[in-house]
């Protein structure tokens, strides 16, 4: 059976994905799983809030060291907890 | 630090890994895994028990892919492991398709991985402090481990200090090889025992190491070079010039060799399109001709020496090289001027190579090493098979 495959990140796309998974889009309205419209400042924000918790210029810009920063392995827990599916996961 | 709201309300919490991983011995993982509780157990009022039997609080697990929690392992790379909170139950699952390592620069360090997992288990959110143990994204192997401050004022504000010494097992000791052995002597290394001196050596993403000389290469193995070679450099990796000044691998896994005012970029031994590219347009601030280059363990930034100075390129800042740059290389306390190569080998350790000598540099002292036979060694007889 193959096994997931890691998400590369290399655009808008893909880099809303992991903001998404990571705690980072922070509405249902923003959530780029449900064909939701995103709005351009919610993106800037939840880029601006991901720069900020990984110490890199916060410049709001999908930039280069954003996405090397969100193509480095990592843990899969959430970086801001609060909604999203990791917080309702059950031991058992 | 960041809390996430729960704890455990006891102070003696139980543990069991009930699925090993399928590239390491059981008894290294129990080990390994021990010693990350008890960097939790050292600074906190915590203690850790490994049990088989009964119900235990923390429960591990290597699995691949889906794996029962509805948030599958992605393959290497990527997500590495997830733990829960205590309010989740407090287990960790560490994804099997990773390549698990103890005390070693390859792969994924296992310890480390665990102890920030563990601290999750205990209640700990991830923190924005980049040297917190804390912190979401692997940092790369560190010889030397030390709990950052913010990691301690986290745990302790969960379960307050350690009021006894800790019980448990002491405090690890790398295991690491530390000396590169003696050769054999049954190389096939030619030219290079006649005049030891190199243009430039790199580890691999693959963890091949190789050795260039002139217009020609050598795979080293560990104790000598490996038969068949020497081979040729343009021939072999697609157009690469001979007397090459410098080379580096990056933890991006590309190599880079640098010559003259132009560098090339490797994976494993193909050339990536576009190349060469101008030095001054890769890598700013760095001049041209230089001595040689390689990637510090200490910080993992890129070191570039020339002459009597040296060059740090940090590719994730702006600018890359600090205004204090460029610097005397007798900070390097015991490293010569105008070295002909650097590498970090893979046992962790840097070598610099001049002149057919070589020395080792202790990263923890911040000088070469004390060894019998003392630095500088021949690199023929140590390195490349000569009698």
């Amino acid at each position: 059976e193959a096994l997931p495959t890691k998400l590369e990140i290399s655009g808008t796309t893909t880099a809303l994905l992991y903001l998404d998974k990571f705690g980072y889009m922070n509405s249902t309205a923003t959530n780029p799983e449900n064909g939701a419209l995103l709005s351009e400042a919610a993106v800037r924000q939840a880029i601006l809030d991901f720069q900020a918790f990984a110490g890199l210029n916060q410049t709001g810009n999908l930039d280069q060291e954003t996405v090397e920063m969100m193509n480095r392995p990592r843990c899969g827990n959430r970086d801001i907890i609060g909604h999203g599916p990791n917080t309702r996961r059950r031991k058992r | 630090y960041a809390l996430q709201g729960s704890r455990w309300r006891v102070r003696d919490l139980t543990y069991q890994i009930s699925k090993y991983p399928t590239g390491l011995k059981a008894s290294d993982v129990d080990e390994e895994v021990a010693n990350a509780f008890k960097v939790w157990e050292d600074v906190s009022n915590l203690t850790f028990r490994p049990t088989t039997t009964g119900k235990v609080h923390i429960d591990i697990r290597f699995e691949k892919g889906e794996h029962g929690d509805g948030d599958p392992f992605d393959g290497r790379g990527g997500t590495l492991a997830h733990a829960y909170f205590p309010i989740y139950g407090g287990d960790a699952h560490f994804d099997d398709t990773e390549q698990w390592t103890i005390d070693s620069f390859a792969g994924t360090n296992l310890f480390q991985v665990a102890a920030h997992e563990f601290g999750h288990s205990l209640g700990l959110s991830h923190s924005d402090v980049r040297s917190a143990l804390m912190a979401p994204f692997y940092r790369g192997y560190e010889r030397n481990f030390e709990l950052d401050d913010d990691d301690t004022r986290a745990i302790q504000a969960l379960y307050g200090k350690r009021e006894s010494p800790s019980q448990s097992t002491p405090s690890r000791v790398p295991t690491a090889a530390t000396t590169r052995r003696p050769s054999t002597g049954a190389g096939t290394a030619g030219v290079l025992c006649s005049d030891a001196s190199v243009d430039t050596i790199v580890t691999m993403a693959d963890k091949n190491t190789y050795v260039f000389k002139g217009s020609q290469y050598w795979l080293l193995t560990d104790s000598s070079t490996a038969p068949g070679y020497p081979r040729s450099t343009t021939a072999d990796w697609g157009g690469l010039p001979g007397n090459l000044d410098a080379a580096f691998t990056w933890s991006n896994g590309k190599t880079y060799f640098l010559k003259g005012s132009e560098y090339w970029r490797f994976s494993n031994m193909t050339m990536d399109p576009g190349y060469p590219k101008p030095i001054s347009k890769g890598f700013a601030g760095i001049p041209d001709n230089v001595d040689s280059a390689f990637v510090w363990s200490g910080n993992g930034k890129i070191y570039f020496f020339k002459n009597d100075k040296y060059w740090r390129f940090e590719p994730t800042a702006r600018p890359p090289v600090g205004a204090k740059y460029p610097k005397d290389v007798s900070n390097w306390e015991g490293i010569p001027n105008n070295i002909d190569a650097a590498l970090q080998y893979s046992n962790g350790f840097t070598y610099f190579f001049k002149d057919g000598m070589y020395w080792r540099f202790n990263d923890r002292t911040f000088r070469i090493d004390t060894a019998d036979p003392p630095f500088p060694r021949p690199a023929g007889y140590w390195w490349f098979g000569c009698e």
